[in-house]
């Protein structure tokens, strides 16, 4: 990307570890790959790491090189016999984990710079289980089945549906073998959002990615006949030159239509003879097609006001403005005979707000398993120049092609953290998954949900600071054994667990009256009965990593009107990777029903800062 | 009496890898057999997993999908969804 990883601390700059950097692997299930792409190319990489087991299977006409070391497909349908990339989504998403440098990269002009990966050196191997219908769960159990047995170091999954039981949930299932063998797998929250209760990246072994805004705003304005600017949203490539047109209003210029329909300047709704070179002013997003197709120059489309700085990829002169503008702008009309207006073409500015919770990622509460928080993290997911497939179409509507493209979803924000993950794992090569994911969440830098107001259900543990994942000082681990009691108190039979694990597993009693929110999870959420006094309890142990004689003093951090006790206070370390626990208590008078209670525990040193966010819910 | 449009994809999720040399293939061969009514299982088996866990796919009818889900060895049973990019 030629922006997000300077916005997430990721500089180029950055110290590295190249040559255990050129050995990791990440694995990326997708819509394949565009495998000559400059992101790709291998000048100046050796051979494949010796651990590597995978294949070259990419069909006819794909080579694979030392950089993209692997690649296969799947089709349930046995349509699809390639692992290359028709749809642009898997390159866009390769490139952005583990991408090399690719001077000029830009869109039409837009976003210019050097896209790149958060591991360079790394390798890439390739498992194509979607196709143009969707990601068939057989194939992604496929390519989870291949990708785990071929050594890949992590998974990045930027795919997902709605929350579904562990059991039967082919992520859930892959991933789960794959933290068996010490492989993390990254996974997209979902696009679903901002109701409460979408995301369907649930299970605990997983890491679950929000997506966020960046610093680079893209922007349309609009400059009226009376010389004031309206700020728009949309990439759009377009210059009308300095020239103003006229504008209109869709629903004043209606078509052969139904009345109803032409105030949204729907489908064939507007008189062509009327909108024939100039701007129409349109409530529904489809308006950008239907002026285009009646002739206009351009158009003005209405956007949901919380939707938020999200601007989408337009073929002709569009920008997308908020309600309030939308609203000035008839205003304007209404004051002038001759109303007139120019949309300029779409530059960047720097947006201060940032980075924002998208509207569109999926929120927690955990609908599956609400005592773990999900999404974990929060990284850039919107309007992210990479590498994309130049076959591919660059929207459903907009039939252009190009080497890169800028999109949004929570598919975008996935990689970042894979980078991340591969590039913490450089230093730490032998961390598990569990501690790996810790440091990650636990070094988060705090964030604020000012649009929907929810909180850490929103954004996880907050925004991914690579820097300071790799020195966590305490990690939070946990490991198969951990999840198999957590399963067991949730109902999971031993004998179920003996074929989920292979081992002679079995439900003691004391597992079987514990509590999922007990998993020595790296943040605490809980539900809670609303407008009665409650006391919750959650056991966490910590292991140190950071120096080996170290005292770590806890500090609470709440705003949300609850005591919060932590028992011991002090937590003293003579050595490393010796472990301590503790036991934090939440309790209070009661609060009304779907209140959200936001706090956070973080251990100190006076050198490492290790934060572990509390959020609670109150129910009915 | 189940014809060839009742059979749907569903996943025979069996976890972890058997200890030991075992012919998953075969396996899962012999599991399908046994639930389907005469005739050959081969056009029916869509996957077979066996590198890193254990599993297959197959074209199942609601019949069949029923008598594999009670077999002790099955962790679960479910329909193959289709799930999107986001």
């Amino acid at each position: 990307t030629t922006n997000s990883w300077d916005f997430i601390g990721l500089k180029e700059s950055v110290k590295r570890n190249p040559s255990v950097e050129s050995d990791v692997i990440v694995g990326v299930l997708d819509s394949g790959i565009w495998p000559e792409s400059e992101s790709f190319s291998d000048e100046g990489f050796g051979p494949a790491p010796k651990k590597w087991k995978g294949v070259c299977k990419g069909g006819r006409n794909f080579t694979c090189n030392k950089k993209l070391i692997g690649a296969r497909f799947y089709s349930l349908n046995e349509l699809e016999e390639t692992a290359r990339d028709t749809n642009g989504h898997g390159t866009h998403t390769a490139s952005t984990a583990a991408g090399i440098d690719a001077k000029d990269a830009n869109f039409f002009g837009l976003g210019k710079g050097t896209a790149r990966g958060a591991v360079p050196s790394s390798r890439i191997a390739v498992y194509k289980v979607c196709s143009e219908f969707g990601c068939s769960g057989v194939d992604i159990l496929a390519g989870f089945d291949d990708a785990i047995a071929d050594g890949v170091d992590l998974l990045s999954l930027s795919l997902g549906g709605d929350p579904t039981d562990f059991s039967q949930d082919p992520v859930s299932i892959g991933s789960f073998h794959a933290m068996a063998k010490g492989i993390l797998t990254l996974n997209a929250a979902g696009n679903s959002g901002p109701d409460p209760g979408t995301t369907g990246s649930v299970a605990p072994w997983l890491m679950s990615v929000a997506a966020t805004t960046t610093d680079r705003l893209f922007v349309d304005r609009i400059v009226l006949g009376n010389e004031k600017d309206v700020m728009g949203f949309s990439i759009n490539g377009f210059s009308l030159n300095g020239e103003k047109f006229p504008l209109v209003v869709g629903n004043d210029v209606p078509g052969d239509c139904a009345q109803s329909d032409s105030l949204k300047c729907s489908g064939s709704c507007l008189n062509s003879s009327a909108v024939e070179g100039k701007i129409v002013l349109c409530e529904l997003s489809e308006g950008t097609i239907a002026a285009r197709q009646a002739g206009a120059v351009g158009s003005i489309i209405l956007k949901d006001t919380v939707s938020g700085p999200v601007s989408f990829v337009v073929s002709w002169p569009s920008s997308s403005v908020t309600s309030k503008d939308y609203h000035r702008i008839i205003s304007y009309i209404n004051s002038t005979k001759n109303p007139q207006a120019e949309i300029l073409k779409t530059e960047s500015i720097k947006d201060s707000d940032a980075p924002v919770v998208a509207f569109f990622s999926s929120r927690g509460p955990n609908t599956i398993l609400p005592e773990i928080l999900k999404p974990d993290i929060s990284a850039p997911g919107v309007n992210i120049l990479a590498a994309y497939s130049p076959i591919a179409s660059l929207t459903r509507e907009d039939k252009r092609h190009a080497k890169f493209n800028i999109i949004s979803g929570t598919s975008m924000a996935c990689p970042h953290v894979a980078g991340v993950v591969a590039y913490v794992k450089t230093f730490h090569p032998t961390w598990s998954p569990s501690a790996i994911k810790s440091a990650i969440m636990t070094t988060a830098r705090p964030m604020n949900d000012s649009i929907t107001s929810q909180a850490e259900f929103a954004y996880g543990s907050g925004f991914v600071d690579p820097t300071n994942a790799l020195n966590p000082g305490l990690v939070y681990e946990t490991f198969e054994e951990d999840y198999i009691r957590m399963l067991c108190s949730i109902g999971y039979s031993s004998e179920k667990l003996r074929r989920l694990t292979g081992n002679n597993n079995t439900c003691l009693e004391a597992s079987k009256k514990a509590s999922p929110k007990d998993l020595n999870y790296p943040s605490m959420t809980s539900e809670v009965s609303a407008g009665t006094p409650f006391t919750i309890n959650f056991h966490r142990t910590v292991t140190n990593v950071g120096l080996p004689n170290s005292t770590y003093e806890v500090h609470v951090f709440s705003n949300s009107g609850v005591r919060i006790n932590t028992v011991p206070k002090v937590l003293s370390f003579k050595s490393l990777n010796e472990k301590k626990s503790f036991d934090v208590t939440v309790t209070s008078n009661g609060v009304a029903a779907n209140t959200i209670l936001s706090a956070s525990v973080v251990w100190s040193d006076g050198k490492h800062r290790v934060r572990s966010p509390i959020a609670l819910i109150a129910k009915e | 009496g189940a014809t060839e449009e009742d059979r749907k994809v569903y996943i025979v999720y069996l976890g972890s890898l058997p200890q030991g040399e075992y012919s998953l293939s075969s396996l899962h061969q012999n599991m399908l057999q046994e639930v389907v009514d005469g005739g050959s299982v081969e056009n029916l088996m869509v996957r077979s997993y066996k590198r890193s866990f254990n599993g297959f796919a197959a074209k199942l009818t609601e019949n069949e999908m029923q008598k594999l889900a009670t077999k002790k060895e099955v962790v679960s049973v479910f329909p193959s969804r289709t799930l999107q990019l986001q």
